[in-house]
């Protein structure tokens, strides 16, 4: 309760006028964004929770296409969670990594019931690589339709199956962070 | 060039294994179908010309314009400057961001249709069509306004259509009304002061979503935040999408729109969703639907544990 209150009690300051039509100096405004972020921040692991583990994580950034999950993970699963009372097919945009060097991105969808679901894979719009501050390396992002019934939600696992058939080595350079540049140079040489 | 130059090189030598992309001369008119809505991309500029739904074809430019914001120094009336509190434009109709046909790239696949449109290195959009919708999604993205020349900038997406709206267009209301019915240089309870601010007099807020319709087709727009609307002409619409400004407007702030991050202005990405409808029919509540989904937008979260 204490952490959905505290994004309770931001929600209500967010309701001040200056909040709502950005008529602030920037020093409130950026005070603003603080405390809606950390409210988001309280009230996701509440919504983790309920997802029956606290691994379940947000990304904040998916709205510049930025995920760090989707972009370095080979497997990983989407809960996608509908709070309105009418269903939706919800469009699952997420930023991945492709191997620039060439290799085909090609990636696999299922449903919890093991459904495999329509999904495609396409170049970012390249505008997005010029938002300041935007560390991603995705160059692509995978787009498939997630049907959500009202106030429900649905767990995708989604699988690169191109990871599975180049071997360990990419395997592991795609599932884990790569930590500096020479060494992403040296796994794409001997990819 | 520079910045970008590599990872153009990158983008240029990947394929996708799914969908195509080509990048077109703009010099070939080409229609886009997902088998419920159609809409065509005009040969010479590379924009938007026409949409058709269920029967209901309807001519429509659509581009990313600007006004340049009246500068000021801060006095009460005579130099007041466009900013937080008021748009006062320093012209009364936008410019063009290009002259030229904006550049494209087409992107088609079995799910999503697009078409990603370029009009200069900080405006582009993607239009978008999904299978099994009747809407054309415009996602754009603008910024950082560039302000080098010493004028504040305020980007409009323009809707043009060949709709008799007869200076009329409806703004939503978050689903407490049908609508509210806005009439160009009119006001319900007071004489307005005609040709004193052509432009931002006939400005008001949008939440959810904006219409204008004839006997024949009404063409609504859903978007994903609060903004600013107009019809300055019969068949337009404006919606206001970024704004980055030199002076105060002296109503209190002290400072001017000019938000930076990473040392240079914002950057705004975000939605519009066009529907087009018969006026009065059942058309009209599928976008109210719309108006819903687009409100309560699913939360999406993620782990790498593959624990189903």
């Amino acid at each position: 309760m204490q952490r959905l209150n505290d994004l309770r009690n931001f929600i209500g300051i967010m309701q001040h006028h200056d909040a709502v039509t950005g008529t602030a100096k920037q020093h409130v405004t950026d005070d603003y964004y603080r405390m809606i972020h950390l409210g988001i921040e309280q009230a996701i692991k509440v919504v983790a929770k309920t997802l029956g583990s606290e691994n379940w994580s947000y990304c904040a950034l998916l709205n510049i296409s930025q995920c760090e999950i989707t972009e370095y993970s080979a497997a990983f699963d989407v809960a996608v969670y509908n709070p309105g009372s009418q269903a939706t097919d919800f469009p699952v945009r997420l930023p991945i990594y492709a191997d620039p060097a060439g290799n085909d991105p090609l990636y696999e969808v299922k449903d919890s019931e093991g459904n495999i679901v329509q999904s495609e894979v396409f170049l970012l719009p390249f505008s997005v690589h010029n938002i300041p501050g935007r560390t991603s390396r995705a160059l692509h992002q995978l787009v498939f339709l997630a049907n959500i019934p009202g106030l429900s939600s649905r767990t995708f696992s989604v699988r690169n199956i191109a990871a599975d058939s180049v071997g360990a080595i990419v395997k592991k350079w795609i599932s884990y962070k790569v930590v500096d540049e020479a060494e992403e140079n040296m796994i794409v040489k001997r990819y | 060039d520079d910045v970008l130059g590599s990872k153009l090189e990158m983008r240029d030598s990947v394929q996708s294994k799914k969908g195509k992309e080509f990048p077109v001369p703009p010099h070939e008119s080409r229609i886009f179908t997902n088998g419920l809505i159609n809409f065509t991309l005009d040969g010479g500029s590379g924009l938007l010309s026409s949409i058709e739904v269920e029967g209901i074809k309807l001519n429509v430019k659509q581009e990313l314009m600007y006004y340049i914001g009246h500068p000021g120094n801060n006095s009460e009336f005579e130099f007041r400057a466009s900013g937080a509190y008021i748009f006062r434009p320093l012209q009364q109709s936008p410019s063009p961001i290009t002259m030229s046909p904006v550049s494209l790239v087409y992107v088609e696949g079995d799910l999503v249709q697009e078409v990603h449109q370029v009009f200069d290195s900080w405006a582009t959009q993607v239009l978008r069509i999904y299978k099994g919708r009747k809407d054309l999604e415009i996602e754009w993205q603008v910024g950082p306004i560039p302000v080098e020349d010493g004028f504040g900038r305020e980007i409009v997406s323009k809707i043009t259509t060949d709709i008799a709206s007869q200076g009329e267009f409806i703004t939503g209301t978050n689903g407490r009304e049908e609508g509210i019915l806005r009439k160009r240089d009119f006001r319900n309870d007071y004489s307005l002061e005609e040709n004193y601010e052509p432009a931002s007099q006939n400005y008001y807020p949008v939440t959810s979503s904006v219409s204008i319709e004839d006997e024949s087709a009404r063409l609504s727009v859903l978007v994903d935040r609060a903004q600013g609307v107009s019809s300055l002409a019969d068949g337009e619409l404006e919606l206001m999408v970024h704004r980055r400004l030199l002076d105060d407007d002296a109503f209190g702030v002290d400072e001017p729109l000019d938000e930076t991050a990473f040392g240079v202005g914002l950057v705004a990405r975000g939605r519009h969703r066009l529907f087009l409808t018969a006026p009065n029919d059942l058309g009209t509540k599928a976008v109210r639907l719309a108006e819903k989904t687009e409100f309560y937008q699913p939360l999406l979260m993620f782990s790498n544990e593959t624990k189903l």
